[in-house]
């Protein structure tokens, strides 16, 4: 029982791995280094 | 962990209340020590009226506690119900009548199930704007300090808490009215422009003391269990999403600021003057642009924390299976 | 005037006993009150329109009763008879209820419901038919606060399978058909109209809250499925999953062309990561207590 928990925990990694996921996340990090360009 | 701080000897206060030595020292109180029930408490309630999207409200509360030569401790903090419909949008909020009976009621009410500890302090929110006392907030503090001394004021940020990763919370004392307090500039804050004026005027008219905090054998245990709870959600918790509203406003006071500056700089550059003023001029105009740049430092490196939460946990959990 | 007046006013009466409630209501009609030799108060003229709006209402007329209801407009204001004052009310939240006005109804059933808080039978039945009313109006966010103010609602506890139901949609769960088979007894004649989409109102209610519900739960699901999980037809379950989002009471998109429809689930993708972090770091505390049990 628990080597399956474990196996199913190797499932749940990446823990998401979308398109939408990327865009968002590749925004939020351009925001943010826009922001501590601007702060500099 | 401190378990005798927790035994309470109603003799021993009763002999401080009797001396008084605060009346003969205006800084006679330096430290302050907190329970970690306390502060959780405090941050709860301040917390619960910050909600995304709309506009954060003050709150307002009582502390509980006893003294200890020049330290006020405070043990336990309760809530005051503020009206709906107060004016919670300026920097202080004002107890309506209600919360006063309910301060009185709920410190006669305590004495009947055996909370020994009296009424040592108040404390309010600046929900996004630091923590300091405002005009209203000296004058409230000095009327208690004038006629229910021992008497502290306590204000937390619960928007920088959450910006900042740890709870953004002071503790000041009033000077008596026309005391000539000649302070060291305290020590840098950022606070929004619209703010500015409420808060340089009064810098001088209070200090602050230094804040430790202490729990119990019994809340380290409780805290303990806690444990699992506090590291899912810190690796799961996204600040920058989170705190978008607070960071896009610290944003556009920075840049407000800058207009500021820029202004005078060059009203300065154009109007004819005389060279000492240039010097004392150029001091004003570097304070200025010294304060907006550490503003700006301080909105930054909060925003860089937040991004690094990200890179790491998308290291951590994202990265394709080895 | 006044000899024409009392008896028709007498002869109302008679017609009430007998329950003949549109004659009683058009032999009241008949009294003039707007005429220029008598000086009526208003209260007189507010208790009479009240009073044939109500006589219409027995008789399932709604449209009369709102014509006269709003003939009381003019004449209701604060210092009223709180009694008057409270038929008036009941009378216009009914009215809404016939009208299918359903969450103005709800609205007002429960303003009544607490006016009348110390007569306990009459404020049970406007609680009750606030809450049957609220199940009723259309699903979106103005609903779904005022179901949190029902369930808050310590009374409402009391009101047996209608609570129930008020519990599930509160929670946006998924009804049952057996759970809305116990509210029929709950339900007004008009509640069971067939409406245009050959739906009762509570039929379309239901299905509407259902796919709410699967909102919550879903990312997305095929219209076969969907229609299946709401016992509908696909084609119904895409007419009414468009019709919700046109009117805004529902984030998604829809693919006609894989019969797909994307539920925009509000929290957004980075939330979404957050929940799947915090499912991912949560499973490894349990199998670290699982392994700590094992091998201490």
């Amino acid at each position: 029982a628990l080597l399956r928990m474990i196996l199913s925990l190797c499932h749940k990694l990446p823990a998401m791995d979308s398109e939408k996921f990327n865009l968002s996340y590749q925004n939020e990090y351009h925001d943010t280094l826009l922001i501590s360009y601007l702060g500099t | 962990v401190d378990d005798d701080i927790y035994k309470h000897d109603p003799i021993t206060q009763q002999q401080i209340l009797t001396a008084r030595p605060w009346k003969s020292d205006n800084k006679h109180f330096k430290d302050v020590r907190m329970s970690a029930l306390a502060l959780l408490k405090i941050q709860m309630h301040a917390g619960s009226e910050v909600k995304p999207g709309m506009v954060p409200l003050e709150v307002m509360g009582m502390l509980q506690g006893k003294l200890d030569g020049n330290t006020i401790i405070v043990t336990d903090s309760f809530a005051l119900p503020i009206p709906a419909g107060t004016d919670r949008g300026a920097a202080h909020v004002n107890p309506g009548q209600e919360a006063f009976e309910y301060m009185v009621q709920y410190t006669e009410l305590i004495k009947d199930v055996g909370k020994a500890e009296n009424v040592v302090g108040w404390y309010h929110s600046h929900p996004g704007y630091g923590c300091w006392l405002s005009g209203i907030d000296v004058s409230t503090q000095r009327t208690q300090q004038q006629f229910s001394d021992p008497f502290l004021a306590v204000v937390v940020d619960p928007v920088r808490s959450i910006g900042a990763g740890k709870v953004e919370i002071g503790a000041f004392r009033t000077f008596p009215e026309g005391y000539a307090n000649n302070a060291t500039a305290s020590e840098w804050q950022s606070v929004p422009s619209d703010r500015i004026e409420d808060f340089g005027v009064h810098a001088n008219c209070y200090y602050q003391l230094e804040m430790s905090f202490y729990k119990s054998s019994l809340d380290a245990k409780l805290l303990d269990l806690q444990w699992r709870k506090y590291w899912v959600n810190t690796l799961a918790a996204s600040p920058l999403t989170n705190n978008r509203d607070y960071i896009t406003s610290q944003i556009s006071d920075v840049a407000e600021k800058m207009e500021k500056a820029e202004g005078e700089m060059g009203h300065g550059r154009y109007a004819g003057m005389n060279l000492v003023q240039a010097d004392k001029r150029k001091k004003e105009e570097d304070s200025q642009l010294s304060k907006v740049t550490r503003d700006t430092n301080k909105v930054t490196i909060e925003v860089l924390h937040g991004l690094s939460r990200q890179v790491l946990k998308a290291a951590l959990f994202n990265a394709p299976a080895p | 005037q006044e000899e024409s007046t009392a008896i028709r006013e007498k002869l109302a009466d008679l017609y009430q006993e007998e329950e003949n409630w549109k004659q009683c209501a058009m032999t009241l009609i008949g009294i003039p009150l707007d005429s220029g030799s008598r000086a009526l108060n208003e209260e007189y003229k507010l208790g009479h329109y009240v009073r044939i709006a109500q006589l219409f209402l027995e008789d399932d007329d709604h449209i009369q009763a709102e014509t006269y209801i709003n003939k009381c407009l003019p004449l209701v204001h604060s210092g009223i008879d709180p009694v008057l004052n409270l038929k008036y009310k009941a009378c216009f939240a009914r009215i809404q209820d016939c009208q299918r006005k359903f969450f103005e109804a709800a609205t007002r059933y429960y303003e009544l419901s607490q006016l009348v808080a110390d007569d306990e039978q009459t404020a049970e039945l406007a609680l009750q038919s606030a809450t049957v009313c609220t199940i009723l109006s259309p699903a979106g966010p103005k609903r779904s606060r005022l179901l949190a103010t029902l369930h808050k609602d310590e009374r409402t506890n009391k009101l047996g399978p209608l609570y129930n139901v008020l519990e599930k949609m509160h929670m946006d769960r998924i009804l049952r058909p057996e759970e809305v088979n116990q509210l029929r007894e709950y339900l007004k004649p008009h509640h069971e109209a067939i409406l245009a989409d050959g739906q009762t109102v509570l039929e379309r209610a239901v299905t509407q809250h259902n796919l709410l519900a699967a909102s919550n739960l879903y990312y997305n699901i095929t219209f076969g499925e969907l229609g299946a999980l709401l016992g509908i037809s696909a084609e119904k379950a895409e007419q009414i999953a468009s019709r919700m989002i046109a009117e805004e009471r529902m984030q998604g998109s829809i693919d006609q062309i894989e019969s797909l429809i994307q539920f925009q689930n509000v929290s957004g993708v980075m939330t979404q990561w957050d929940e799947q972090i915090s499912s991912a770091c949560s499973f490894v505390s349990r199998i670290c207590d699982e392994v700590i049990k094992k091998h201490p």
